[in-house]
């Protein structure tokens, strides 16, 4: 039987055990799960590694308890603003993409560089322009911020502003 | 942040990683996430790499392209390479650092000085595992 796998994060940090509730617990064990099974998905069907972090990243991205996509941070301005790369270990081409706002699923965007850009790194309003021309789905800045993240910068602004995390 | 690293069955390794960023970061700041061989690397057979952390750490050590170096060059097995990759500059490079990483073998390593990095796997389809803390 031909070996394949899947392996995930979703975010180290230094945290106090009393400050995450059992429900946000068992939130982000079912998040994880997801994201493993849509991976999981795509190899079990003989699908490409490729294709598997993608659809792995895209549920983690879609899930807003996760710093990326739907739930990311917000800068100093109160904006979100998202990178994102992906590589190939077969032949080491790469795509990235940083400060962008606009696109619904970033990694989507950093598969597109990688595989249809002459470039292998773009950034902000450019790397929009290739999205759009390349038919990706865009949201409004609205469509990633939470209720949670947006309190959270209200009362920690200057906290985060000092030590802060990705 | 958020990274996976996946083997599939013609042996193909793969990394990608996304992010938020910092909470009240600069605008304009970029993170390691979209940087190859800070936060992303991946190169058949030795290891897929996805970083999460402190992005200016994870930037000035190298990291991902760190635990490919320690594995190809040094020899060293994937879990003490991811381990080594994290904790060996520890004086330089102070701050919340963590990674996964597998390699065309379907061996996963974990790897972070945090007590916890939310994350999981599964090999050959089987039911997935997740964990959480340090000490699962």
């Amino acid at each position: 039987m031909k070996k394949f796998a899947i392996a995930i994060h979703a975010g180290a940090e230094t945290v106090k055990r009393e400050d995450i509730s059992k429900e946000q617990e068992t939130q982000y064990r079912e998040g994880l799960q997801e994201a493993l099974a849509a991976g999981n998905a795509v190899l079990e069907k003989g699908g490409s590694a490729l294709d598997a972090v993608v659809a792995a990243i895209e549920k983690m991205e879609n899930n807003p308890l996760f710093n990326a996509g739907i739930g990311g941070n917000l800068n100093i301005h109160g904006e979100t603003a998202f990178d994102a790369a992906i590589m190939d270990g077969k032949n080491l081409k790469s795509g990235s993409v940083g400060s962008i706002r606009y696109v619904k699923n970033p990694i989507k965007l950093a598969r597109v560089v990688m595989e249809k850009c002459r470039h292998n790194f773009m950034v902000d309003t450019g790397a929009e322009e290739f999205a759009l021309s390349q038919g990706l789905e865009l949201k409004p800045p609205s469509h990633f911020v939470t209720e949670e993240k947006l309190k959270s910068w209200h009362q920690n602004y200057y906290d985060d502003y000092l030590k802060g995390h990705d | 942040t958020v990274g996976a690293v996946a083997l599939d069955q013609n042996g193909n390794l793969a990394a990608a990683t996304s992010t938020g960023g910092l909470n009240s970061q600069l605008k304009g700041r970029l993170s390691d996430s979209p940087l190859i061989g800070a936060g992303t690397y991946a190169n058949n057979p030795y290891c897929a790499v996805s970083c999460t952390g402190k992005g200016e750490v994870i930037m000035r050590g190298v990291l991902a392209h760190e635990v490919y170096a320690l594995v190809k060059y040094a020899g060293e097995g994937l879990q003490t390479a991811s381990e080594k990759a994290v904790t060996m500059h520890k004086a330089l490079l102070d701050g919340d650092m963590g990674l996964v990483s597998l390699n065309q073998q379907q061996e996963v390593a974990f790897a972070f000085n945090t007590n916890m990095m939310k994350r999981g796997y599964s090999l050959g389809g089987a039911a997935p595992l997740v964990a959480l803390w340090d000490n699962e």
